[in-house]
């Protein structure tokens, strides 16, 4: 499902430039479930953004199911996401102007789904991450981790076949945590959930199938 | 140092009014850090808020070291926060088009300390975090465990005598939540800082003085 060689990605120029990943390999097989570690600043949502095809490597090659996408344009990397990927974001990035239901119903919008089967997935998906009473809030009317089980719901509704997720447990207390990776097991099992993580939390990393280390922009692991 | 007692705190109005804080009691004595736990979604935020003087009360006393500040309007209350409170925000609230020293500085040019200091002291909070090489970045150019760090240094930097932590070490790994604990642990053994902290992790809990468990907006524990 993903191949990366060589990646090597890089910001700023001159004395001011940072190598951030510093030549990464990388394999993930259909229907695995990966944890991605490391340090903080490492270089984890960095690897993760190039994956999810949300930004671009300075050098090396990507193949995203045998697509070569590591050089798309703006155009082709949002078509491939609506098309083949999830994304909960570090730090979830709602519209602030939009209910939870809204914010979930977005990516069918966006995928030409009819409005009264977009209420009723993302009402669903809401009601997984056992936000049934908080979906009409706006962001601001949510706690943290109100607002990354909304993130998470909104990730799943297109039913995607890779789902990548930047610390999806982070802002959620034990149980809230343990049942959405009994949620990701469930889908993974029923659909063949491909699913990469960066975590930074050891019980969700032995959770995962596989875990990859990252350690100052280099493979560790 | 924190006396509560009775705190009630209501949103919204009519059917959907939603009432977070039930009737909390809560003490806080000078030198104790103390922890706070409990389920997404049970209040945890709004009560930190609240003592953080960032909002108030529906109804219930709240003493702050024998100061009544329930009711102080939002001058007063912006004037507690900068003589006595640092706070660390669950969502970091860091300005995006200013640097790592320069949000670190902010709360010192608020206290009229002249420049030169500032920049001395903004430095060190942020090389006790280890962010010395990250001075110059903006939030996004930060990963999100140095925006962290960078809210953390910025809550500390005016030497307050009480800190009011949101989940400070949430997007951390466990060695520099670790490093993050032990300068606390510093602070609290040279100035008698306060600390009261919510957390969901377990290990930060077992850290703490205290543990006070909040539950569906009551205080359970
Ligand atoms: N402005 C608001 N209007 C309505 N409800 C709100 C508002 N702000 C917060 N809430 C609700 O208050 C409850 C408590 O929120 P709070 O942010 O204090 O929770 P928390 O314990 O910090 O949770 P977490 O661990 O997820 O950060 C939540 O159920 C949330 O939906
Ligand atoms: N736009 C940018 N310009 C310069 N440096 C950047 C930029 N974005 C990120 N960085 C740097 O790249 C490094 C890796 O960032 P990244 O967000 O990938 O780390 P991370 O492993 O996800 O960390 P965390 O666990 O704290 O979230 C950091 O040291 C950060 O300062
Ligand atoms: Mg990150
Ligand atoms: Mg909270």
């Amino acid at each position: 499902v993903i191949k990366i060689r060589d990646l090597i990605k890089t910001y700023g120029e001159g004395t001011a430039e940072v190598q951030v990943l510093k030549g990464v390999d990388i394999d993930v097989g259909r229907h695995e479930i990966v944890a991605l570690c490391g340090p903080s600043g490492s270089g984890k949502s960095t690897l993760l953004n190039i994956i999810g095809c949300l930004d671009k490597p300075s050098s090396g090659t990507y193949l995203l199911e045998g697509e070569d996408v590591a050089n798309y344009d703006r155009g082709a990397q949002a078509n491939v996401r609506l098309r083949k990927l999830g994304f909960v974001f570090q730090s979830f990035h709602l519209l602030s102007d939009q209910t939870a239901i809204e914010n979930v119903m977005l990516p069918l919008q966006y995928a030409g789904v009819p409005v009264k089967e977009r209420q009723g997935r993302a009402a669903e998906a809401l009601a997984r991450v056992e936000l049934q009473d908080r979906m009409d809030h706006r962001p601001n009317q949510l706690s943290g981790g109100q607002k990354q089980r909304v993130a998470i719901a909104r990730s799943l509704v297109t039913e995607p076949s890779l789902l990548l997720a930047d610390e999806p447990t982070g802002a959620l207390d034990s149980r809230t945590g343990k049942s959405v990776l009994q949620l990701l097991e469930q889908l993974h099992e029923e659909r063949g959930l491909t699913v990469v993580m960066v975590t930074h939390d050891v019980e969700v990393a032995a959770w995962a199938h596989r875990r990859i280390a990252l350690l100052d922009g280099k493979i560790s692991a």
